[in-house]
């Protein structure tokens, strides 16, 4: 990626991650649409041997052999049984029965999680610079389980399997399904057994933001990772025939619009089609569209999509405008004919143009890219939001990392669009999602790992979440794109990931398998379920109370239940903190305090005399009554003057 | 014709085992699933056997084998595949 590496303070604290031996040991596997191995970004230059531990392979297939892989990119697999057992043979004429990457999206993600550094990349000019994974040294295994059709369950599971007797360190998967519960999800029960063996899982939320309840990978041994944006935009203006200019972003890089304003027409009155304003494929009227520019709504089909339409049916140009769905979230593409996306307030004004003017006209003015966006990061509308559906007691997202117009490393065998149509090739593509965002996790993970290698998954996650910040340097709250206001846990779990405060946390919160064991205990769950999370017999003490609440987790998730007599109540949770930096007392503090809730911490001070000393304490919530829907959200801070170590509270009356 | 019939009606499901529960008979527990399979579908094949991340394997079955195959001991759970899709 380009520009990442400067947002996170990467290239101004080179000298703190290592960059040798211990870095180089790290293998991050990415299970995704698999790789393009000619890129750049998987040049082994100046690696060493293979890491003793790797026990992995380089398979062969369709236009891939083992000489595909080298010391960067150690591994490469694919898994298509599932596949192929529903929806038939893979049709090799169209993609490959190979780790072959023909989509894209895994040579993004891989790239972005460890590629190697890679001078002068671009996307047509934008985004230009030296682009990198976050950590340039570990060593990259990909695991094709995604096709044209889907990513099949099962074929995931056996990459899971595989990939743990692979011996690698990493699971970065930046793909998800819908809420089930983690006995269910596969990529849940695979993810407790990689966690057991000392690998860290990072997943994308998914992007069904900004609705409440709808993020994926919950489960509390992944670490789910939302999306916000870089400092960088690509502007591209909507210059208007009423002299009015207005902001869009835009990656479109070809022939120009003519010199002058063109006739401008909204696609609903371009159409037969109940939805023509959508622009959908066959909808738009070639005769009323023909040398114009096109206004188009987002929605239902993909915005590159629209574009092709619109050039198919004779357009020159397209506006492609927001619905209340994105709000004023601005995702740049490389579209097929001149193009910008604005967001929906301007697109609203433009519409009202278009409707007062008998003959709008406009023209697209294009800027290139632009750094130094403020605020960023933000967090992307698209990016899914908690509560938590399944475990409302678990505050989800983790924490949000860039995954916003992110620039990486792209297949050859597609365009930048990913449409048929678009016979373009690029070495590097810039795309959205937390797609984008997870594997920026799992390559810091990589980085914190090889500074720490003692340090278990929950460990790094919590060296991550408790450092992550929630503030811009001027003191304000991060925003929320949806919105425009502040954002909150349930939009950006601890904040934005500082994986330069994160190689050295001074406390983490800490989790062993049988924490998650008493925390299947406390969902109840019956010995058949933990059966087969956990792959052994294994009995909770009915003796024993076992609270969700009690899971050693670096956030705080409060519900009350306002269905109760009072509405309110009191609700403890205990924490153990271990000590990984030097001896030293850290204070508590809570911020804000709200009307309606009381939040104590005791102890208030925490002593630490040596390393790996733990000391626990415990947070008394007491509510009050509340109507139901009710949200507050607080900040748990340990200080000792050097170290911060912040935990997000999330508290629902419902 | 009939095994075309059941062929389309089949779904893929991950098949969870009690590893613990295996009988004394068997040397692997592989043969185990296997055995188990059989006793549900007579053609039925296993797509991946797992064994790191889950105990059990995957299979193509109909709903009626799958509720066959749940009955069979040492069986924790017939679960259909889901499909994920990139973020």
């Amino acid at each position: 990626t380009t520009r990442t590496p400067e947002f996170l303070g990467l290239d101004k604290s080179a000298d703190l991650f290592p960059e040798s031996d211990s870095a180089s040991e790290v293998i991050i596997a990415v299970l995704d649409t698999g790789v393009w191995p000619e890129s750049k970004s998987f040049v082994d230059t100046g690696m060493g041997p293979v890491p003793s531990s790797w026990k992995g392979q380089c398979e062969s297939g369709t236009n891939f052999t083992s000489a595909n892989c080298n010391r960067k990119l150690i591994g490469a697999r694919f898994f298509s049984k599932g596949y192929e057992a529903t929806l038939g043979p893979v049709d090799e004429s169209k993609e490959s029965k190979s780790p072959r990457d023909d989509d894209g999206h895994g040579t993004h993600t891989a790239s972005t999680a460890g590629g190697s550094i890679v001078e002068d990349a671009s996307l047509f000019g934008y985004a230009a610079g030296r682009a990198r994974g976050m950590a340039t040294r570990a060593r990259l295994a990909v695991y094709k389980v995604c096709w044209t059709g889907g990513c099949f369950s099962s074929d995931i599971l056996a990459a899971m399997e595989k990939a743990i007797e692979d011996g690698v360190n990493i699971l970065s998967l930046s793909l998800g399904g819908g809420m089930s519960d983690y006995y269910r999800d596969n990529i849940a029960t695979g993810a407790f057994a990689a966690m057991e063996k000392g690998i860290f899982v990072s997943c994308s939320a998914g992007n069904s933001g900004p609705s409440s309840y709808s993020l994926s990978n919950v489960a509390p041994w992944i670490t789910t990772v939302g999306a916000g944006t870089l400092d960088r935009d690509f502007p591209a203006f909507v210059s208007l025939g009423n002299r009015q200019n207005y902001s869009g972003v835009s990656l479109y890089r070809g022939s120009e619009l003519p010199g002058r304003l063109l006739p401008f027409v909204y696609a609903g009155d371009a159409s037969n089609a109940t939805n023509g304003k959508l622009c959908m494929m066959d909808t738009l009227i070639p005769e009323k569209v023909a040398g114009k520019i096109v206004l188009c709504d987002r929605g239902v089909t993909a915005r590159v999509q629209k574009g092709a339409v619109v050039k198919a049916a004779g357009g020159w140009g397209m506006v492609l405008a927001n619905t209340a769905a994105n709000g004023e979230e601005l995702v740049a593409d490389a579209h097929l004919l001149p193009a910008t996306a604005v967001g929906q307030k301007i697109g609203e004004t433009i519409k009202r143009y278009m409707s007062a003017d008998p003959n709008p006209t406009a023209t697209i003015l294009f800027e290139g890219t632009k750094l130094g966006i403020q605020p960023s990061p933000v967090v992307a509308a698209f990016s899914s939001r908690g509560p938590n559906s399944i475990t409302p007691d678990i505050l989800k997202p983790d924490l949000i990392a860039p995954g916003v117009n992110i620039l990486a490393g792209w297949s050859g065998s597609a365009g930048p669009t990913g449409l048929a149509a678009d016979t373009r090739r690029v070495d590097f593509n810039i795309i959205s999602g937390t797609s984008m965002s997870c594997p920026h996790v799992s390559g810091l993970a990589a980085l914190i790992k090889a500074a720490h290698p003692e340090w278990s998954p929950a460990a790094i996650r919590s060296a991550l979440m408790t450092t992550a910040y929630v503030t811009y340097k001027n003191g304000r709250n991060l925003q929320d794109v949806s919105t425009g206001k502040d954002s909150t846990p349930y939009d950006h779990g601890a904040g934005h990931v500082d994986p330069v405060a994160a190689l050295n946390p001074g406390l983490l919160y800490d989790l062993t398998t049988d924490n998650y064991l008493s925390f299947l205990c406390a969902l109840n769950y019956t010995s058949s379920q933990i059966t087969i999370l956990a792959r052994r017999k294994h009995t909770c003490d009915p003796s024993q109370k076992y609270g969700v609440a009690d899971l050693n987790y670096p956030s705080f998730a409060v519900n009350f239940d306002t269905t109760q007599s009072n509405g309110g109540g009191v609700i403890k949770h205990t924490r153990t903190l271990t000590n990984v930096g030097p001896p030293g007392t850290y204070k508590a503090s809570i911020s804000p305090q709200s009307p309606g809730l009381k939040i104590l911490v005791e102890p208030a001070t925490l002593t630490f005399s040596k390393v790996n000393e733990k000391q626990s304490y415990t947070v008394t919530f007491t509510g009050s009554s509340m109507p139901s829907n009710t949200n507050i959200f607080a900040r748990l801070e340990w200080s000792d003057g050097k170290h911060i170590v912040g935990s997000p509270i999330g508290i629902s009356w419902t | 014709g009939p095994e075309k019939e059941t062929k389309s009606q089949r779904k893929t499901y991950i098949v969870h085992m009690s590893k613990s529960e295996m009988p004394a008979g068997f040397e692997q527990h592989t043969h185990w699933y296997q055995s188990s399979l059989k006793s549900a579908s007579e053609s039925a094949e296993m797509l991946y056997t797992y064994d790191n991340v889950v105990h059990g394997f995957s299979t193509r079955l109909t709903v009626k084998e799958a509720e066959l195959l749940e009955g069979q001991p040492g069986i924790l759970s017939v679960l259909p595949e889901l499909r994920y899709e990139l973020h």
